[in-house]
């Protein structure tokens, strides 16, 4: 999973 | 990003401030529940960990910093500056009741098995019940001050509004995360009555108390 672009919500 | 999560994000922060200004300016912490701060400030630290690992717009590294901040604030004002007029004994939710069978659920219910994402996973799980002290210590005192409602209304329509935004990215990017949707559905339910009091009363101008 490309972990950055899905944590991109606060 | 989209118009219903920066707006969310917007009533986020205007929750918070309110809060913060509210407590600074009354010099009191009346009716505010001192756990749910607690738990707030957890679940920012254990859901930002990442602030100074994966840089991703300079707008989510501010709203991430000054979540860390105001948290941090509140919990000083009211179990330090203003201890005097903390609430203790309404404010009696058991904080461990909600700590750790969420820590459990996250360690089993994940996207990946890594440290990071039990500790964002543990952090999405607590946000949903963190509000559930100062739900509990209103039904107790059995109403809350104007300005708290409004804090409880803004806090409460922030992850509402990212619910819509969830259904937007669905559709629009065909991204969704289960784990922070059904836990998002949780939260904002969680507030459901509380939102009913705020439009029958509040917004009519009357305080918000509840049928003793």
């Amino acid at each position: 999973k490309d972990y950055i672009k899905d944590k991109d919500e606060l | 990003m989209n118009i219903f999560r920066l707006v969310g994000d917007l009533s986020h922060l205007l929750a918070i401030l309110l809060l913060l200004w509210k407590i600074w300016k009354t010099r009191s912490c009346a009716g505010v529940s001192g756990k749910s701060q607690i738990m707030f400030g957890l679940v920012y630290i254990t859901r930002y960990l990442d602030l100074f690992t994966n840089f991703i717009s300079i707008y989510n590294t501010t709203m991430k910093a000054i979540f860390i901040a105001v948290a941090i604030a509140t919990i000083y004002l009211i179990y330090f500056k203003f201890k005097a007029t903390y609430d203790s004994n309404h404010d009696t939710f058991r904080m461990e009741f909600l700590i750790v069978p969420v820590g459990g659920l996250a360690f089993l219910v994940n996207h990946d098995f890594t440290a990071l994402e039990i500790l964002w996973t543990f952090s999405i799980y607590l946000e949903s019940v963190a509000i559930l002290p100062q739900l509990f210590m209103i039904s107790k005192t059995g109403e809350a001050e104007t300005i708290t409602s409004h804090y409880l209304f803004a806090l409460g329509s922030y992850r509402a509004l990212y619910i819509v935004n969830w259904v937007y990215r669905y559709y629009f990017e065909g991204f969704f995360d289960l784990i922070a949707i059904v836990a998002g559905c949780v939260q904002t339910i969680l507030y459901c009555d509380f939102f009913y009091l705020y439009v029958t009363k509040v917004m009519h101008g009357k305080k918000l108390s509840l049928p003793a």
